[in-house]
Formats: structure tokens, C-alpha cells, sequence
């Protein structure tokens, strides 16, 4: 919260946007301010109601170094933006430094996802300290199309404005801490030595050397690949890292995705009943790559680049009661199936179970 | 790992950190560090306050984790303190 809790007296406010930059269409623009302003009015009893020519409470603009109100910009990069809180006169407005590559995408800086956040400052909001927060200072790039205003914002504004009018009340994702005991995975590869447990828009990082384990938003590395991947594996021999969601699968090399994916997981040799893969791993041994879909797994050859025939098969036949198979993972020989908070470490060769663990086992907590 | 910043960047290193903090962590733009004062140097109490801000290890010294977070494009507003 910003200090003395300023706040808008009235819940119905006016937005004015002053200028325009080159660097984007107007309409484009415009549609970016008022995504962002939704972002806020979706959570809370917040209205927001443009006016031309006339004052309005939040007015948004583009402006260049110093601007006469004692906070200079400084070129590219380094201070993206600024707003101030509610108020008379300057209060709420937001200031976007035009020497900035603004866009409507991945490239440069998002001007959806900074309007956003500016606009926290002018309803009153302060910096956040949660690093998926959208109130968190520090940028990170979003898919717009995928954005959901996280929890930590939800709870800052209503705490200010009060619920949304809407029947359910909405909620946003929590960003996944390494020793929470409930945490699940959406994915787990391997990825040059490293394990990469993949949860919503985040990856959890795991180098064996390092005690620390490091949270990364996808998108940093990877910022054309989808939030909430479903399945993962690395083909060591290739040095790629092929992942999944829905239909879909995309290949990984270093920090580039290779061009023309995605493609159809079909292309693999699916049938069309398949519409999603839950994990996956490869036995770099005998190149023979395993996928889990509900209580069946099929199972490919990559030398081949052809499924075996023979599947899909039960997974219970073949290795135990493990359940359904959220993700999973080869490391040292063994196999590791992720269940819910339940691990279970495989061993191919004596094809038994010789361990049940913690999901969180691998984040020395 | 990554490599340590070579020493002569020190200078470079030094003034990052003290724009960071007097834009962001309300450091007083006039304070000199004197070698025997008495309090911990302001810069370091700063630093320390910004690195518990980013969840980051609290060491009061510019580590190369610390001057990774500095250099990440961002908002213009401090964290902490008033921006009237």
C-alpha cells in the first residue's frame, strides 16, 4: 500500500490518453490501456470511463527525459514508466517514457503489461515484494492473451476498493514457492544436467551443485512457449528439450525454439483420440521415449521417429501403482513419476518401485 | 558460474548501485561514506534494504545477484517511501 492509503473517493473514474507513441498504432494503443484498466475493474467495484479534451483523473501519456514533474526519464531501457497516486491535478496520472520500444507483444516492453502496473500506483498501490505479482517492480513479459492478475494484486486492491460486484469472485494465480509442501508439477525434463520442474508460468531450476534452487518466469527464456506446459522430456542425444501443451508440441534448442513448431502432436504418431500428453520421459539408453496419457502410456522410438507398436498399454502393468503421471523424469538410471505431493522413484531394470517421496524432495528444504 | 566483474569495473559498479538506491531506496543523494564512522555506511544499509525487498541474500554488499536485479528494466516508482 502506498503510504497514508490515498485512494479515489469515487469507485467511477475517468481515464484520458494524452498522446500517442510512433512506435505503435493508435489503435493498438488504445487497446493496451483499456485491457489494462479491465485488468483492475474485473477485481474490484472500479469503473473506468474515457473523456477527450476535458480533465479526467487518470490521464496517460508519453513523455520524453525530463517532463516537469521532478522524475526524469532516462532513455531506453532502465525506468520504463511512472504514475502517481490518487490525487488532485497530477494525481493517478501515468507517465510512459517514449524513448522505450514499445509493443503489443513479446518484443521490447509490453505496453499492456507496464500500463498495468502503473495503473496499481494509480489506485494506490505500492511495490510488491512477490515476484509473480504484477505490482512487482522489476518487468517481466506476460502473453497478454494469457494474463491473469495474480493473487498478491487481487488481495492489495481489494483491500483498498473492496470485492468485485461479480457473483464469483474472482481469483489469480500464487506463485509457487520451492519448500511449499503442497506444490505439484505440471512438467518435469531434464535440461543439461539441470532439472527444469515446470508449474503455470514458472520453471524451477535445480543445478546439482548449487543448494539454491532458482525461479524463473518461461518466458524468459523462452518467450513464444505457453504458460501451464503439460509434459516435457529432454532427448540428450539431439540436445533437445521437447515440450507440450494441449495438441501441441514444441522443440527446445538452448534458448531458441526450433522453427515451425509448434506442431501437431499427431505428427508423432498419436491417434486423434489423444488430445493432450501428461508426461513423458526418454531413456537415453535406448533411445525409447515414454509417454504417460491418463492411465495408458505409449511409447516411441527416436531412432525410428515412429511409435513402437504394441501400445498404448496400461501404465500399471508396466510400472506399478503409480497412478496417473503428472510429470516425470530419467536421472542416473532411475525413472521418477510425479503424482500430486507423492514421487515415486523407478527402477527400468528390476521394473519396481524403490522409493516414495516428497514431491519437493530435489529443493533441499 | 558466471565470472565476477573485473576489478576496474568497480567504479562503474559503485555508481549503479547508489542511482539504484537513491531512485528507489530513498538514499540521500549527499552522503559520503566515511571510513570510521561510528553507524553502518548508509549505502550498505540500503543495499541490505533492497536485497530483503527482492527476497535476495541479505549482504549489504553488491553481489553479482544483487547488480543482476539493478539492471533489470523496471518501474519508476521507489519501493519504499513516498513518490509525491
Amino acid at each position: 500500500f502506498t503510504k497514508g492509503n490515498p485512494k479515489w473517493k469515487s469507485n467511477h473514474l475517468t481515464y484520458r490518453i494524452l498522446n500517442y507513441t510512433p512506435k505503435m498504432r493508435q489503435a493498438d494503443t488504445e487497446e493496451a490501456i483499456k485491457k489494462a484498466l479491465s485488468v483492475w475493474s474485473k477485481v474490484t467495484p472500479l469503473t473506468f470511463r474515457r473523456v477527450e479534451d476535458e480533465e479526467a483523473d487518470i490521464v496517460i501519456s508519453f513523455a520524453y527525459r525530463d517532463h516537469r514533474d521532478n522524475s526524469p526519464f532516462d532513455g531506453p531501457n532502465g525506468q520504463l514508466a511512472h504514475a502517481f497516486q490518487p490525487g488532485e491535478g497530477i494525481g493517478g496520472d501515468v507517465h510512459l517514457d517514449e524513448e522505450e520500444a514499445w509493443t503489443k507483444d513479446g518484443r521490447g516492453y509490453n505496453l499492456f503489461i507496464v500500463v498495468a502496473h502503473e495503473l496499481g500506483h494509480s489506485l494506490g498501490l505500492s511495490h510488491s515484494t512477490d515476484p509473480g505479482a504484477l505490482m512487482y517492480p522489476a518487468y517481466s513479459y506476460t502473453d497478454p492473451n494469457e494474463f491473469l492478475l495474480p493473487q498478491d494484486d487481487i488481495d492489495g486492491i481489494q483491500a483498498i476498493y473492496g470485492k468485485s460486484n461479480a457473483a464469483v469472485q474472482p481469483t489469480g494465480p500464487v506463485t509457487p514457492e520451492a519448500c511449499d509442501p503442497n506444490l505439484t508439477f505440471d512438467a518435469i525434463a531434464t535440461l543439461r544436467g539441470e532439472i527444469i520442474f515446470f508449474k503455470d508460468r514458472y520453471m524451477l531450476r535445480k543445478h546439482p551443485a548449487r543448494t539454491v534452487t532458482e525461479r524463473n518466469f518461461i518466458s524468459l527464456f523462452w518467450s513464444k512457449l505457453p504458460s501451464g506446459i503439460q509434459a516435457a522430456y529432454e532427448n540428450i542425444e539431439t540436445d533437445e528439450v521437447l515440450v507440450f501443451k494441449e495438441d501441441k508440441y514444441w522443440v527446445i534448442r538452448g534458448y531458441d525454439i526450433a522453427p515451425g513448431y509448434p506442431k501437431p502432436i499427431y505428427h508423432l504418431g498419436f491417434p486423434k483420440t489423444v488430445k493432450r500428453v501428461n508426461a513423458a520421459y526418454s531413456d537415453e539408453n535406448t533411445g525409447k521415449t515414454y509417454f504417460f496419457i491418463a492411465d495408458r502410456y505409449w511409447r516411441y522410438d527416436e531412432n525410428k521417429k515412429s511409435m513402437d507398436h504394441g501400445y498404448p498399454r496400461k501404465i500399471v502393468s508396466d510400472f506399478g501403482k503409480i497412478g496417473r503421471v503428472d510429470a516425470a523424469f530419467q536421472k542416473d538410471g532411475y525413472v521418477y513419476f510425479f503424482h500430486g505431493t507423492t514421487q515415486f522413484q523407478f527402477d527400468p531394470h528390476t521394473k519396481r518401485i524403490v522409493r516414495q517421496m516428497k514431491s519437493i524432495s530435489w529443493f533441499n528444504c | 558460474f558466471p565470472v565476477a566483474p573485473e576489478a576496474e569495473d568497480e567504479g562503474k559498479t559503485l555508481e549503479l548501485v547508489e542511482t539504484y538506491l537513491q531512485n528507489f531506496y530513498n538514499l540521500q543523494r549527499d552522503h559520503q561514506p566515511h571510513l570510521r564512522n561510528k553507524g553502518e555506511n548508509p549505502l550498505a544499509a540500503k543495499l541490505k534494504e533492497m536485497q530483503a525487498f527482492f527476497g535476495l541474500q541479505v549482504t549489504g554488499k553488491p553481489d553479482l545477484r544483487t547488480l543482476e536485479i539493478m539492471k533489470k528494466p523496471r518501474c519508476g516508482i521507489p519501493d519504499i517511501g513516498e513518490y509525491v
